[in-house]
């Protein structure tokens, strides 16, 4: 049974494309088979950043351990049982396609509300939701008063997760592992960095998340996007020497790993 | 005639609201009539922070220069005409409704492909596009080869621009002034600003649109949302002396107005 992890968070720019592939590629490094799965159809960043790997990796002769992408695949309607929605139909084809060859299934959501992103979300083991340091990405979680203190109450996307858990529950199934991590984190700004600390702590025991290391502001994060690779592969295509944020971004994607307290993963 | 800006980005967190607000505000802020439209109707971010901002001058008795937020409004089915789609009625009406009494309306769009953003492009005079520094946004706007330097070909939201100047085209209208921003640069990160760089260059004059002065990634430009207010409005509210990012802030929200050409705007 592969563990299903999803990366969700309906805020556009979360970073859910860049935690799913580093997540994705740390486990595949790791030596676990890792299938992805890019949910976001129309954007398609995971999907992109996986096909710039394979480009590369086919360009350069090399081969270095990588994710599965799986499509969902095309499909009749006649196929379909009377009342099924279609996009239920591929996603649990897609997914059944990498069930059998897979330790881990990383699902890469879109920054909207779309059938896809609520069905993946009732099928999380884990669920990873990134978001920026920011009350404007807090408010998709919950709404806060002028001081950015006191919580008001849920807000769409915390609604959201509560019905996919919902669902699970009628199923019978396991309760889904719930982190929140903050992504792309500033090195100074203590008063607001401070702030939403606070209101995280006080939101994760009020609607039953927890939380785990993220990743500061890093332009390795993002720059290596057109070869497909990530900070892990840097000594293996040649660069000698990793710079400082770099040293400091792998141990991130470490800690991590780490928190997320994945079956059979030892870091 | 107002002068119709819409802000818009399908791809996530672009900084399209952050965008919004503060050209919003600053434009307000310099004696204009300033009219705005949030058309992400599940998350709101703009209309959150104009909400705030009302409660806070409210509550503290205050009365700055604001943006006037209009909600689409509901309708009946049957004050449709046929074939006349609910949203584009909701939208044109208020849109008329913030008419008469704006100079500007500021139309902020979702990170996401719908029929209003859709719609939207087609009615802008100018049209601003944030964007990351990033070679996963501008993966949204072109395709570029592994090494980030060749254009292969338009993506997605080039696309949609393309068939709103279509549109607008074909309605005998004004063509739309497309302008480009970078958003949240880092102060170092030199050789993937380079590249960014050089690529939109080369994007602008195949696609057609004008690069403008971006803003870097600044705390302020986000720690005010749970009061609604912007790094324009600190004197008033009694932050005696504005820190030196503060100051840098100031002076590039400057730039970008000053950049956008705005009818009847001195800056
Ligand atoms: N830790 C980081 N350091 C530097 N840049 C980052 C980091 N995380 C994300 N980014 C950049 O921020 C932007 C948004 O990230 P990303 O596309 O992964 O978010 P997303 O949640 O998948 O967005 P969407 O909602 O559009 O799917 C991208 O330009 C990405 O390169
Ligand atoms: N220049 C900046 N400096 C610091 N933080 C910023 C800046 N611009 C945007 N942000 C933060 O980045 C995140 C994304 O910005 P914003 O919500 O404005 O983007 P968006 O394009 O409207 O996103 P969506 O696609 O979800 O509508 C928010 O947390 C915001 O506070
Ligand atoms: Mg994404
Ligand atoms: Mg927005």
């Amino acid at each position: 049974m592969a563990h299903i992890i999803v990366v969700g968070n309906e805020k556009g720019g979360a970073g859910k494309s860049t935690v799913s592939m580093h997540v994705a590629t740390a486990l595949a490094r790791l030596g676990h088979r890792v299938g992805a799965l890019d949910l976001d159809l129309r954007q398609r960043t995971l999907g992109r950043y996986l096909d710039n790997r394979y480009a590369f990796l086919k360009k350069s002769g090399m081969d270095l351990p990588s994710p599965v992408l799986a499509e969902l695949p095309q499909i009749e309607a006649d196929s379909l049982t009377p009342g099924e929605n279609a996009y239920d139909h591929r996603l649990s084809h897609a997914v059944a396609e990498l069930e059998g060859k897979s330790d881990f299934i990383i699902i890469d959501c879109p920054g909207s509300h779309t059938r896809l992103s609520q069905v993946a979300h009732s099928l999380a083991d884990t669920l990873i939701t990134p978001m920026n340091d920011s009350f404007i990405d807090f408010d998709l979680l919950a709404r806060v008063d002028n001081d950015g203190v006191k919580i008001l109450g849920p807000s769409v996307y915390s609604e959201m997760v509560w019905s996919a858990r919902q669902l699970r529950a009628q199923a019978g199934l396991q309760p889904i592992d719930w982190v929140v991590l903050r992504n792309r984190l500033g090195a100074q700004q203590m008063v607001n960095k401070m702030k939403i600390e606070r209101a995280l702590e006080r939101l994760s025991k009020r609607i039953g998340f927890r939380i785990v290391p993220g990743f500061s502001e890093r332009v390795v994060f993002r720059e290596l996007f057109p070869r497909g690779l990530t900070l892990l592969d840097l000594k293996d295509v040649g660069v000698k020497q990793l710079n400082i944020s770099n040293v400091a971004a792998r141990q991130e994607l470490r800690d991590l790993i780490k928190a997320l307290n994945l079956p059979g993963v030892e870091v």
